[in-house]
């Protein structure tokens, strides 16, 4: 590892569903009803943690550590 | 970094040494066992400050690529990777071809360098405070002015210990977000928003202004995703108009994710 500072520039990532029925259970969340423990695990491979969180209708939103 | 959940996208943006990809395999087993499956995939970055301190399989785009290529499913035949202008890397995969004529919604992606040393010092905390993340970030988000880039957003947001800040700000269903690393030799911020209207319809211009005016960086990326195909023209005038001057542009073509435009910006001493 070279001596550094904090690296700034940042890797986004952006994966599309299709499958999610609007008239099933749950109403089209699709991914929303993903638990909390199971987004914490995906961060834990990423080497995140989630901070703070704001949520509307339409999507929710992580403000994640690093 | 920022986390974005909805219904059928996901948007992970993180910094640092993380290692982004490695979120795909779990996400993709949670999104089956909700009955939904991958259709598409878009992975995006500039050159890195310090790339070197990359860990697997983020130490160079090559890596990246086969990393993408073995974890995604085959049914994502449309694949693309191309580094544009030596800055901006795209991969895109998907089950089919995008028609971005009709598609309105752009994504904007803006990356930073060398901000203006005083405008970066009001992203560290003051000596003796004690506030949570949380107040501290409201107050940062206060006195540099981020709240008025786009002032109808819900603003979550998050100051770091000794220095750095996050905010996503949420309207309707678009968000925005922020991040800055504000230390000096190495400082950094990036800006992400969603747009709509073709030519930028809505408010690209003066938003882009306003985010030029809070950090005044000597160096500024502007990556477009989508769109009507005329939004750089906006993007131009709004930068040139806070002072940089326009150093390249490339468009190019992906069948995942439509027109992607690329511009560079520099003030004049660069």
């Amino acid at each position: 590892m070279a001596v550094s500072g904090f690296e700034g520039f940042e890797k986004r990532l952006e994966l599309q569903f299709s499958g999610d029925d609007p008239s099933a259970e749950g109403h089209g969340l699709g991914l929303r009803w993903l638990g909390f423990e199971s987004l914490e695990k995906v961060l834990h491979a990423v080497q995140c943690t989630v901070v703070s969180a704001v949520a509307n209708h339409y999507f929710d939103s992580y403000v994640l550590s690093e | 970094s920022s986390l974005f959940v909805y219904p059928n996208k996901i948007i992970i943006k993180t910094c640092g040494t993380t290692q982004l990809l490695k979120s795909i395999r779990p996400l993709l087993i949670y999104a089956a066992d909700l009955g939904l499956t991958l259709s598409g995939c878009r992975y995006t970055r500039g050159n890195f400050i310090f790339p070197k301190s990359q860990p697997y399989p983020h130490t160079n785009f090559r890596e990246e690529i086969s990393f993408l290529e073995a974890n995604l499913p085959n049914s994502l035949i449309y694949r693309n990777a191309t580094v544009m202008a030596n800055q901006w890397h795209v991969f895109t995969a998907s089950d089919h071809v995008i028609s971005h004529v009709s598609d309105e919604v752009y994504t904007i992606e803006v990356c930073m360098t060398e901000l203006d040393p005083v405008l970066a010092r009001k992203f560290f905390r003051r000596p003796g405070d004690e506030n949570p993340g949380e107040v501290a970030g409201k107050e940062m988000t206060l006195i540099t002015g981020i709240g008025e880039i786009n002032p109808n957003s819900t603003i979550c947001d998050f100051a770091f210990d000794p220095c750095g800040y996050s905010m996503n700000g949420i309207e309707n269903d678009r968000y925005s977000t922020i991040h800055v690393t504000p230390e000096d030799g190495y400082s950094y911020a990036s800006f992400e928003w969603v747009g709509s209207g073709y030519g930028g319809g809505d408010d690209l211009g003066e938003v882009l202004k306003k985010v030029a005016q809070v950090f005044r960086p000597a160096t500024m990326t502007v990556a477009i995703t989508g769109g009507g195909g005329e939004e750089w023209t906006l993007v131009k005038g709004a930068v040139e108009h806070v002072g940089l001057r326009c150093r390249s542009c490339a468009a190019d073509e992906f069948p995942a994710a439509g027109r992607v435009v690329f511009q560079t910006f520099a003030t004049r001493r660069k």
